[in-house]
């Protein structure tokens, strides 16, 4: 009767009304009890849907591999650099997915930083030639993604962009 | 005299925050699918 | 002004209508939302609250009718049958379709709608859970707001306000879902409250704003807890909630500390003192930007530490227990004047009681958060005199100060609870006070002070073995301990002004003795 560990006063004296909520109350948790959310409960698989439906043969896979949403599998291809095209594609052709934002991160972590206005990543070519609170102005590697309807302007590859300013506020 | 709370699943020596992979109350798993992330409106 | 059955049909079919949209085809979307719009269902109105409360009907009448076991019956948690969640989910995709492309102006009206949504969505569970009682089944409305959350707390990427509100939202949703209110909602309930997309997000966003929210919420589950938790043996469903607790505990013990040192004292009140282990994870949370010192360093000065002069910033409101009970006026009044021979000093055991029906219902009878809010609110005060008086002093408690000290208004209030009361009084008092033993800070080393004051002074071997006993029993249980209780405990075995290895009580017991034998090695 010093402290806790041992016997307690409650329990014994509850009054009705209290003794009543409690008993329901604890009725009503083990009737829960049994009916648990159960993990699939909260899984919500984020469907990917393909954005032109295409038969393919049944033994091509038919749903993405669970290795597309490891960020390992991503930072991977961001070290060994021979993969900076397989970031842009997902940036790109995978929109608002979990992949367009584990490629996004592993081009900023090669220094590509995306222009808001241009939709494009650029990459300092050389350390800019001016550099002020509001620009930076110099030479810069691009990822041109366009690839023009009638295919005369060959994009989807890097280019160099001279004297070109890059304005912060649209660094993304 | 309490549990050992390390033993509730969650690694609590963890440098990153544990609510990204919080499963649920019940589980001493990490939460499946994809953790929390938004996409800035310009990337669309 | 349709009647019920000519309405229920018209929004069956439209719901039917909807399930059979193309899921990927938003392009859909935008028409059928403005067709609902243009057929008047979503101003608002009583005809609004009728259509989502037929489609919630339909939806979870969907998944219920696909369980697998009827769910009448008592089902073992392993046993928990599959359950289609179709209709649900399309329902959570018309719902945030509709918030999404509803032609209406940004801001307010989709809000409200939002709100209005929630609301039917609580109602129903509400009714629903009063009239199925034992065969109620949570896991339909779960998996709603499972599809709620991530949709709707994320509506307006851009505009933060406005996901502040969605959130406020739900949690004034969750409140009014709390377990207290619909028992049979528990877990489900927990896991929403402390899920990824909501918590967190509370907590994070509009710097600290959400915070009173998270903090109601973790009061209603522990108020909920609280009469199940006071004996020691749990049942299996209530350990099972009582285990989850300590997990969110955890996740904010470590994610967020802040949140759990700022309403530390609202959590004392609720926590019963038998949750020794639960209320040292409240206790040992600190400010991450903090570095504390090892307990255990031989000569550590807690004087000279810089942080121990600073007080903690408190959230809870210390002396709202004392107003409701009618009593701060008394003590400032007394804290004031320190009128010798006053009727404070001699009726005041006598206030921090319980009506003899309250204390059937408390499980004790003592008030205990009056006897939490008292403790610190007159402690503050003090610290705010000690300051006051010798500002440039390094601290608030060495020992210089004692005589000037000892004649404080503060300290008779202390000595008088610690003589007047009785074992269970008194051993409440004492929590109260051990429950400020927390990170370093002005506070944490004043109380510290306070226990190794009453333990020198009360010559009753009974107080000192008290006393002993509330650090030992939070010591003893399994990590973690608050810093400041360790540095107390270790002050008072070391010190020899307290003769503590003298004193008869260490050797009460053979166990008692190894036990503090065992203290004295590890605290060297």
């Amino acid at each position: 009767d010093l402290g806790t560990i041992g016997d307690n006063l409650s329990g014994s004296t509850i009054n009705s009304g209290g003794m009543h909520d409690q008993m329901y109350n604890l009725q009503m948790l083990e009737a829960a009890f049994c009916k648990l959310p159960q993990p699939k409960d909260s899984e919500r698989p984020r469907t990917y849907t393909p954005r032109h439906l295409a038969a393919t043969p049944p033994s091509y896979p038919q749903v993405q591999a669970p290795t597309v949403n490891l960020p390992a599998f991503w930072e991977r291809l961001g070290v060994e650099g021979y993969g900076t095209d397989t970031l842009f594609f997902a940036f790109y052709y995978q929109q608002n997915t979990y992949q367009q934002y584990l490629a996004a991160k592993e081009l900023k972590k090669q220094s590509w930083r995306y222009h808001r206005k241009y939709n494009t990543w650029f990459q300092r070519h050389e350390e800019p030639k001016v550099a002020t609170d509001e620009y930076e102005q110099g030479t810069y590697v691009y990822f041109d993604f366009h690839i023009a309807n009638d295919d005369s302007q060959h994009g989807w590859c890097q280019r160099i962009k001279t004297e070109f300013t890059f304005e912060y506020n649209y660094l993304e | 005299l309490g549990m050992d709370l390390t033993t509730l699943g969650l690694n609590l020596n963890s440098t990153e925050n544990l609510h990204k992979t919080f499963g649920s109350p019940w589980s001493d798993e990490p939460a499946k699918g994809d953790p929390e992330f938004n996409v800035p409106q310009c990337y669309y | 002004d349709l009647d019920a059955a000519d309405f229920r049909e018209q929004a069956s079919k439209l719901f039917e209508k909807w399930c059979e949209l193309p899921s990927t085809d938003d392009a859909a979307c935008p028409d059928y939302i403005l067709q609902l719009h243009q057929n008047g269902l979503l101003k608002g109105d009583e005809i609004t609250d009728r259509f989502f409360r037929l489609l919630t009907e339909i939806s979870v009448a969907h998944c219920l009718s696909s369980e697998g076991i009827n769910s009448s019956a008592m089902q073992s948690p392993q046993q928990v049958q599959s359950m289609s969640f179709l209709a649900i989910d399309i329902y959570g995709k018309l719902v945030s379709s509709i918030l999404k492309y509803c032609p209406v102006e940004l801001g307010s009206s989709k809000f409200f709608l939002l709100s209005k949504i929630l609301a039917v969505t609580v109602r129903f569970i509400q009714k629903d859970a009063e009239e199925r009682k034992g065969s109620f089944n949570p896991r339909p409305y779960f998996r709603l707001f499972i599809n709620f959350l991530p949709d709707l707390s994320s509506l307006e990427p851009v505009v933060d306000g406005a996901n502040f509100q969605i959130l406020i939202a739900f949690a004034n949703a969750f409140h009014a879902l709390q377990p207290l209110k619909v028992p049979a909602f528990s877990f489900a309930w927990l896991e929403l409250v402390s899920h990824r997309t909501f918590m967190p997000k509370l907590l994070t966003v509009n710097a600290q704003k959400g915070w009173p929210y998270i903090q109601r919420l973790l009061v209603d589950l522990l108020q909920f807890l609280e009469p199940f938790l006071r004996n020691a043996e749990m049942g299996q469903p209530v350990n099972f909630l009582y285990k989850g607790t300590v997990r969110v505990l955890l996740v904010l013990l470590h994610d967020f500390p802040e949140f759990l040192c700022d309403y530390h004292l609202t959590f004392c009140d609720v926590i019963p003192p038998s949750c020794i282990q639960m209320r040292n994870i409240i206790l040992s949370a600190f400010p991450r930007n903090m570095r504390l010192p090892d307990p255990s360093t031989p000569n550590l000065k807690i004087d000279l530490l810089p942080e121990i002069r600073e007080p903690p910033r408190i959230l809870s409101e210390v002396d709202a227990a004392l107003k409701i009970n009618q009593m701060k006026t008394d003590v400032d009044e007394y804290l004031k004047t320190r009128q010798q021979g006053s009727l404070f000093l001699t009726e005041l055991k006598q206030r921090l009681l319980l009506l003899p029906s309250d204390a059937a219902f408390a499980g004790t009878r003592y008030n205990v958060p009056l006897i939490n809010s008292l403790v610190l609110y007159v402690g503050m005060q003090a610290i705010q005199q000690l300051q006051a008086r010798s500002p440039n002093s390094q601290s608030t408690g060495n020992s210089a100060l004692w005589p000037e000290f000892s004649l404080g208004a503060s300290l008779d209030i202390y000595m008088t609870l610690i003589l007047d009361l009785d074992t269970e009084g008194r051993y409440l008092f004492l929590n109260a006070v051990a429950n400020q033993l927390r990170y370093p800070n002005n506070h944490t080393h004043y109380f510290s002070f306070i226990l190794l004051y009453l333990f020198a002074k009360s010559n009753q071997e009974i107080i000192q073995e008290q006393i002993t006993r509330v650090l030992l029993e939070r010591l003893i249980v399994n990590k973690p301990h608050p810093w400041g209780l360790l540095i107390t405990f270790i002050e008072l075995i070391k010190n020899p002004r307290y003769n503590f290895w003298n004193r008869s009580f260490i050797r009460c017991a053979p166990e008692i003795e190894k036990l503090f034998e065992s203290v004295a090695r590890s605290c060297g």
